[in-house]
């Protein structure tokens, strides 16, 4: 099991290192285990440092660069172990318009190995899927489904 | 393997039965605001296994079955089902397509099937496990909780690490 | 004590389900007393019921739901007790395009009595105010400002 | 009453002297992510008398200073003052603009000032409590915050209307 995890750590350790930096277009993120060298039993830490700022405590990061730094954890651990399908529920809710635009990047190169289902109210992050499905609420509150394939829509107007 | 076919019935807002056709790559799914976007990832948690209620933004396992309103009664029942396609091998089984369902009725009662035959949630479990998929919780990313992952203490995104391995 | 309670907590109620039906088109929202009739003592619950839907708990609202009901609740709050001024950090993150339209419009209307200063990342909600300020972090780590006069800039392009 | 300027200096992002003046009305604050729009709302909370360095998200109530850069070093105290329109004599004082600073030294000293005379919080927390503002906690509504609102306890709740009574 200490085998495995080790392999494990550096893997997601390296693949979280890449996607904080496409993210956030520069500065360092890695893992960091609180009991060094103990691979069997320490926990973990996450240490970020955006572009041009010090290494700081992830409290101190803003509301935008935690999603950031969450999705790209999440992405290295897709990578390392790949899930069949992901879920993303408004993930970009608190991303400014720029970020919005590399995540959806990133997603779109990721989706060739992983089936993602995005939540989202953003009509840029819609960009980047292959297939839209509408819900909307009925007047006596049961949800309906209208299919919006992308290539029949005009994507702009697609909500 | 990906997600070919999501069926909701009964299971929250989802009142008549409603199919979602999914392709690989990414599908988007919008909506207004309560219009049952966040309930579609509920459902999916839910199929895959999901026991306790508030990971489904619920009090009690039987809030989960659609509760009526001004024009229809509650429902009886709420049963999702999942199409997947296995033409990779990867669920230990030998189907080309395998498709989960999970049902619960109002007396509590609760059924697992696969490929239509019953089972119990721990065969669904098992065989999610040897697929590494399932209780894999970072997979569902639910409203709100993206920086949930940064709250986590040190020994629980261990155990992230260790589901990875 | 027990009389301005009573006067406060009629009044709240009051506007908070005036601002829930504004909001969401319908509905009905209100305050209840989990000890009826005790004024002196009394904890307050909330009661949200969405137009076309069955009153409900608050933890069955949907993620823009809450949203806008806290606002409701928010906005009542300050039109009986008036505060000079009012921060709101990102508060619409999670409403579609029609409720944003909703938040600005009644915000414009009680931006006639209380100042705010409205931090977000939504071009159609920055439409409903006077001036604008833009902050950017320049390259190494401190925040520098940059003053956007609404009247001197073409609102679309305002960020 | 209205708010007419902000000034920040060598608080949290903000290391050189940064000044908002204010209208009455919406003004919007926009930027990109991680630039210090959060910070200025954590400035204001933090000039109107705030103790507890977690409503600030910080640990220990010295983070607050601007902690340095690559080019800069950290700075040797955080000082943020507000400039409040009284010409209807909301403040029982008698001037037509009143003036609230708050200063911290890394040491630790803390002052408060008003209208440039040294006071006590005590003083800031009565001036504000005549003039209900201040630790009015629904003023300042915080990133994420929205819904704490309706998270808060049945009693918390009474103590939000109490305070508007
Ligand atoms: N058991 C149930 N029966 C009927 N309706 C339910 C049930 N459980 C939840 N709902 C309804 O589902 C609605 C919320 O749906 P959901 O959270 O999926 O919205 P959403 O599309 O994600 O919205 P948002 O964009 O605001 O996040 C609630 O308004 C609630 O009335
Ligand atoms: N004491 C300090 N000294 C220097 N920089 C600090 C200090 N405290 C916080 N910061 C910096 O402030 C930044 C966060 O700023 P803030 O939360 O205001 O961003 P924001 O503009 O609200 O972004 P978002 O749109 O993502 O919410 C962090 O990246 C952090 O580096
Ligand atoms: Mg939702
Ligand atoms: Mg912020």
């Amino acid at each position: 099991v200490r085998e495995r995890f080790r392999e494990s750590f550096h893997a997601v350790n390296a693949d979280f290192g890449r996607y904080f930096k496409t993210f956030f277009g520069g500065g360092n993120a890695r893992l960091a285990l609180t009991e060094p060298e103990d691979y069997g039993e320490s926990g973990v830490d996450i240490l970020a440092q955006p572009p041009g700022k010090r290494q700081q405590h992830l409290q101190l990061l803003s509301g935008g660069e935690r999603s950031l730094a969450a999705v790209a954890l999440l992405f290295a651990l897709l990578e390392t172990n790949p899930a069949p399908f992901c879920v993303l529920d408004e993930v970009d809710a608190a991303l400014d318009e720029a970020n919005v635009g590399r995540f959806s990047e990133t997603l779109a190169t990721l989706a060739q190995q992983t089936q993602f289902v995005l939540i989202t109210h953003n009509r840029s992050t819609v960009q980047a899927a292959g297939a839209i499905y509408g819900i909307t609420m009925s007047g006596d509150g049961v949800s309906t489904v209208l299919s919006l394939r992308l290539d029949e829509h005009e994507p702009a107007g697609g909500q | 393997m990906y997600l070919k076919r999501l069926e909701i019935h009964g299971f929250k807002s989802f009142a008549a039965r409603t199919a979602f056709d999914f392709g690989p790559g990414v599908t988007a799914v919008v909506g207004p605001n309560g219009s049952g976007k966040s309930n579609l990832a509920d459902a999916l948690r839910w199929v895959l296994g999901e026991q306790n209620p508030r990971a489904l933004r619920s009090r009690k396992s039987e809030e989960v079955i659609f509760a009526g309103d001004r024009k229809r009664p509650p429902a009886g029942f709420a049963e999702v089902s999942i199409a997947l396609d296995n033409s990779d091998g990867w669920l230990p089984l030998d189907f080309q397509e395998v498709s989960i369902s999970r049902r619960l009725h109002r007396s509590g009662e609760s059924e697992y099937l696969v490929n239509r035959a019953r089972v119990r949630l721990k065969d669904v479990s098992d065989l999610f496990a040897r697929a590494r998929v399932g209780q894999n919780s970072y997979a569902i990313m639910g409203q709100g909780l993206v920086d949930q992952v940064l709250n986590l203490k040190p020994e629980e995104r261990r155990s992230l690490i260790e589901e990875a391995a």
